[in-house]
C-alpha cells in the first residue's frame, strides 16, 4: 500500500498540499465558528453544516482572502486632503465554479480601537476600478490615478476606528461570473478635519499611521450544492 | 437445522477502536491551522450470527448473517460505522487564503454489523 496523498487532498478540495509563504492571522469570527463546531461535535449536538449561524447565511466553506493590492502614491493627489490611496485586489480563483456565493464581506481594519490617540475625522471612499492601473506601484510610482467606476461607499469615519465592514456580495458575484471584470477596488481616505479645534494634530502622522496599520481582507462564504441540499421552502 | 455458534471472545466482537490521526504524521501541520489532528476511530471485530441482534446491527445484517451460516458463499456481516460525525478544519491554501471547511462523516462514533 502506497499512501496516495493527492487522492486525500482532492477529497479535501485541494489540488496539492499547500505550502503557504505568508501566514494570515485568523480572524475572531472564523476562530469562533471553528470552536463552536468543535464543541458541538464533541457533545454530539446536531449541526447543520450548510448554515453558518454566527453569520446568519447558508454556506459550507468560509474563506478569508488577503488583499493583494498596493498603495498608490500619485504625485498629484485628487484632493489636498487625501490621506491614503490604495488599490485593493482579491483573487477569487480559489472559488470553484459550482460554489454559490452567499456572503462577501470586505473588512477594513484601520488600526486598534483606542481613545488615547484621538485624531482627525476621516472620510472613506470605496469605488470599483474600471481599468487596470498602469504606471507602476509603490512609493514614487505612478503619477496618474486609475479609472474609477461605481462608488460603493462614502462614509465618515469617526474615532475610534477599528474594523469597518462592507457588503460586496453583488460585486463579487459579478466578478465571479466574469473574472476579467475583477480589476479590484479603489480606496481613498481623506482627512475631514478635527472635531476638537483646540487639539493640534498632524495629518501626516495620522496618514502615516493609517498606511502602516491598514489591513484589508475579504470574507467569502460559499455553498456547494453537491454537499448541501437547497433550504426547504417556507410554508405560506 | 441448528446453526453452530462460532466462538468469539468479547474483545473480538465488532466494536469501535480508538485511532487518532495526527496531521504532523502526514506533514500537514505546515498548512493546517487547527485542529492538530482528530480522533477518527475505526470499526473492527467479528459479527457472529448469534450476536448479530445485540451488536447494533441492521435488519439486513441479521439476514446476511443467517444466509452466511446457511450458505458459505455468502460473506459474513461485517463490522462497519453506524454513526459518524463531522469535523471542521481551518487551513491555509496555496493562494494564502485562510479556509474554514466542514467535512461530514469523519469521526466514527458507533460501530455495528452490516
Amino acid at each position: 500500500f502506497q499512501f496516495q496523498e493527492h487522492v486525500l487532498l482532492q477529497f479535501l478540495g485541494l489540488d496539492k498540499a499547500p505550502s503557504p509563504l505568508k501566514f494570515q492571522s485568523v480572524p475572531y469570527i472564523l476562530r469562533k465558528i471553528f470552536q463552536d463546531q468543535e464543541a458541538a461535535a464533541t457533545t454530539g449536538v446536531f449541526q447543520d453544516l450548510c448554515y453558518v449561524k454566527q453569520l446568519g447565511v447558508r454556506g459550507n466553506v468560509l474563506r478569508l482572502l488577503p488583499d493583494q493590492g498596493f498603495f498608490l502614491y500619485s504625485k498629484k493627489l485628487s484632493q489636498a486632503s487625501s490621506c491614503l490611496q490604495k488599490q485593493l485586489y482579491f483573487n477569487l480563483s480559489a472559488i470553484k465554479e459550482k460554489e454559490e456565493l452567499t456572503m462577501v464581506q470586505l473588512g477594513l481594519d484601520l488600526g486598534p480601537n483606542t481613545y488615547y490617540n484621538l485624531g482627525p475625522e476621516l472620510e472613506l471612499a470605496l469605488s470599483l476600478l474600471e481599468e487596470p492601473h498602469v504606471g507602476g506601484e509603490g512609493e514614487g510610482g505612478g503619477s496618474s490615478l486609475p479609472k474609477m467606476g461605481k462608488m460603493l461607499a462614502l462614509q465618515s469615519v469617526p474615532w475610534p476606528q477599528g474594523v469597518l465592514y462592507f457588503n460586496l456580495l453583488h460585486v463579487a458575484k459579478d466578478w465571479n461570473n466574469n473574472s476579467k471584470k475583477n480589476l479590484g477596488l479603489f480606496l481613498e481616505i481623506l482627512v475631514k478635519g478635527h472635531r476638537d479645534t483646540e487639539v493640534n494634530f498632524q495629518p501626516e502622522d495620522t496618514c502615516a499611521r493609517l498606511r502602516h496599520l491598514l489591513h484589508a481582507s475579504l470574507l467569502v462564504v460559499t455553498l456547494n450544492p453537491e454537499q448541501c441540499h437547497p433550504s426547504p421552502r417556507k410554508r405560506r | 437445522s441448528a446453526i453452530p455458534v462460532p466462538k468469539a471472545s468479547c474483545k473480538n466482537l465488532c466494536h469501535r477502536h480508538q485511532l487518532f490521526i495526527n496531521f504532523r504524521d502526514l506533514g500537514w501541520h505546515k498548512w493546517i491551522i487547527a485542529p492538530r489532528g482528530f480522533m477518527a476511530n475505526y470499526c473492527h471485530g467479528e459479527c457472529p450470527f448469534s450476536l448479530t441482534t445485540s451488536l447494533n446491527s441492521s435488519n439486513y445484517a441479521f439476514m446476511q448473517a443467517l444466509m452466511s451460516a446457511a450458505h458459505p458463499d455468502v460473506p459474513h456481516a461485517v463490522c462497519i460505522p453506524t454513526r459518524l460525525s463531522p469535523i471542521s478544519m481551518l487551513y491555509h491554501d496555496n493562494d494564502d487564503n485562510v479556509i474554514l471547511r466542514h467535512y461530514e462523516d469523519m469521526v466514527v462514533d458507533e460501530c455495528g454489523c452490516g
